[in-house]
């Protein structure tokens, strides 16, 4: 869909909103270690899609577990955000911005932030086609 | 900035680099000098070239745009969300959400769509993984990996400068300082309208 002369008449496009499945996570505000929260396990899917998460999708649960709250921490320093391994607002903020498809960690790779320091999950993150 | 594991680029006799668009999406010419510009801001600052071509297999870079799943295992989520990916050198593919409302022309700040992308900013972006760049975590690169809706991100930041620099050497005729003459303007467009989020 383009709209190559932004004058244009967009009244007859329906009135979108952001991603369905990107909105719901700012459900998880507050969420932290120990919790257990309905949908979580899409939010494992969204790290792991980008690099973040060693699990292998199958094995999602809703759980708030340690090896999430590591993804969750190497997420927030890549983004340049307080590392405190909780879901806060500004880390969801930012987790539904529109953004590129290609990870952010490829074969446990990183020089974002987080590949500064050492990192736990770096020896056995997934592979993206990428 | 960051590069891809085992650092892949296009070899040294390679950089004079073809680029096509996939025929089925027809697009035009408007469209197409969008892709032309963002190329010639990598170009600026690097020994490569760039040049359209209509050969579509023959071509070392292929641009399409898609929707849903696509066939190469990184299916598209509609509106917002994902917007387009790319694939380290040589592979050359170039994938852009065909759902996303695309804004090829004029200031995207003014869209009445909230959810309107700018096409220029994420060509820059994509090409920057074409060429050999991962993410970077400096906010005001362009392979900083976000972008707001309604937001204008065009000119490399001189951590995009010297991370392509490290793969390909410098462009001759590079002055060292911004890849665009309005730069400021544009920057200050950019601190204007990023606050819209999504």
């Amino acid at each position: 869909q383009f709209f190559p002369n932004i004058t244009h008449d967009h009244s007859h496009f329906p009135n979108f909103t952001s991603n369905p499945a990107w909105e719901y996570f700012k459900n998880f505000t507050g969420c932290h270690i120990g919790d257990q929260r309905d949908g979580l396990a899409k939010l494992k899917q969204y790290f792991y899609n980008f690099g973040y998460f060693p699990d292998s999708p199958s094995n999602f649960t809703d759980d708030f577990d340690d090896s999430f709250e590591s993804a969750l921490k190497t997420y927030q320093q890549n983004f340049n955000l307080n590392p405190t391994g909780v879901l806060d607002e500004s880390t969801l903020e930012q987790i539904q911005r529109p953004r590129c498809g290609v990870a952010d960690i490829i074969n446990g790779s990183s020089t974002m932030n987080s590949g500064k320091s050492s990192n736990s999950h770096s020896s056995n993150l997934h592979t993206v086609a990428h | 900035f960051s590069f891809f594991p085992g650092r892949p680029r296009w070899t040294p006799s390679n950089r004079q680099l073809t680029y096509a668009f996939l025929p089925a999406n027809q697009l035009t010419a408007t469209v197409k000098s969008v892709f032309s510009r963002a190329f010639d801001r990598w170009s600026a600052v690097t020994p490569l070239t760039f040049k359209e071509t209509d050969s579509f297999y023959g071509a070392d870079i292929t641009i399409g745009f898609f929707a849903g799943d696509h066939g190469d295992g990184e299916p598209f989520d509609g509106v917002l969300g994902t917007l387009a990916h790319a694939f380290s050198p040589p592979n050359g593919r170039f994938h852009l959400d065909g759902d996303e409302n695309w804004v090829a022309e004029g200031d995207v700040s003014t869209s009445s769509l909230s959810s309107a992308v700018d096409l220029e900013s994420v060509a820059v972006h994509e090409i920057g993984h074409l060429l050999g760049l991962g993410h970077s975590s400096v906010e005001e690169s362009i392979m900083y990996p976000t972008i707001s809706s309604r937001r204008k991100k065009v000119d490399l930041a001189s951590d995009d400068i010297e991370g392509v620099q490290m793969l390909y050497g410098s462009n001759p005729n590079y002055n060292g300082s911004s890849t665009s003459p309005t730069s400021t303007t544009r920057s200050h467009q950019e601190r204007d309208t990023s606050s819209n989020g999504v």
